[in-house]
């Protein structure tokens, strides 16, 4: 019965749909990343940050612009590299609100269950996503215009040093599963789209929307990877994985904040995980 | 909720398309 779905027009309509609001709202694609980390499109490498000179050489100019105001520049460099984090963080929540207001039914759900499903699945969806821009050594940064070795935020003093591993660790996983941007475009929108989020008031209209996505990226993927037949399950598997990943994360932030008082938390990050947990 | 900071004042103005000028600052 799923396999004469494949074909069904609606089906495909709305994974054409969900991956064009990917791409729309997303400014760094896995496609574009992963042709920058493999050195297909040389005509401008990432500028490589390994260690403290690099990273202050990036900081001014080469891959981020000067610092206005919001973090003091002298301060210590994990708690400057915590701050690069948040500021990542606040930008990639602005585009994931955006494209969730281009997944079909988003925009009908009461504003308050708009704003709990962003609230609580931006992390998922952001761990989700970030594998995209990562392989063993490394991440890009900035768009693609820089990459931080794995091994220098390895080196970054405790408690900094534990903010990316697990991250990395994660991704070298989900990367085996060689999803590409039209996969994620579907599975981000599904773990976006969540029908338990604590607050929600209307569930049902929320998971009538996940199944409908579900059931698109179980046909997508069905087409897209018909050498993987175990890739849906899969996926849903490492939706509980990202799940203990943001946990794992809010307890490294709130770690953060107990141990390093002069850090100055980014307002987002205060509020994420004040109520959150 | 409009006095919420962060998470939630991001998210509500972009789902509002207006956008908190100090978010631009990290950028």
């Amino acid at each position: 019965d799923i396999q004469n779905h494949v074909g069904s027009t609606d089906f495909k309509l709305l994974a054409k749909h969900v991956y064009n609001a990917y791409l729309k709202s997303l400014n760094m694609t896995k496609k574009k990343a992963r042709s920058i980390l493999t050195g297909k499109n040389s005509s401008n490498p990432p500028f490589v940050i390994h260690d403290m000179d690099t990273l202050w050489q990036a900081e001014n100019g080469i891959v981020w612009n000067q610092l206005t105001h919001g973090a003091p520049p002298n301060k210590e460099i994990g708690v400057h590299v915590f701050y690069r984090c948040q500021c990542t963080t606040v930008e990639t929540v602005r585009e994931l609100t955006e494209f969730a207001k281009n997944i079909p039914g988003f925009v009908e759900l009461y504003l308050n269950d708009q704003v709990t499903l962003l609230k609580y699945g931006v992390h998922e969806a952001i761990f989700a996503m970030l594998p995209s821009f990562m392989n063993k050594d490394g991440l890009l940064v900035a768009n693609g215009k820089g990459f931080v070795t794995r091994e220098f935020l390895r080196s970054l003093r405790c408690p900094f040093n534990e903010i990316m591993e697990p991250k990395f660790e994660f991704a070298v996983k989900f990367n085996a599963l060689e999803l590409d941007d039209s996969d994620l475009s579907l599975f981000v929108a599904a773990i976006i789209l969540c029908g338990d989020r604590p607050g929600l008031m209307s569930v049902k209209q929320v998971e009538e929307i996940q199944d409908n996505i579900l059931q698109v990226l179980n046909l997508h993927l069905l087409a897209n990877h018909p050498d993987s037949q175990y890739l849906f399950p899969k996926l849903l598997q490492k939706m509980a994985d990202l799940r203990q990943l943001v946990t794992e994360n809010a307890q490294l932030v709130q770690k953060i904040k107990k141990t390093e008082s002069e850090t100055s938390l980014h307002p987002l990050l205060q509020e994420i995980y004040k109520d959150m947990y | 909720s409009s006095n919420t900071i962060g998470l939630e004042a991001i998210i509500r103005k972009a789902l509002m398309g207006k956008y908190d000028e100090q978010g631009e600052d990290c950028s």
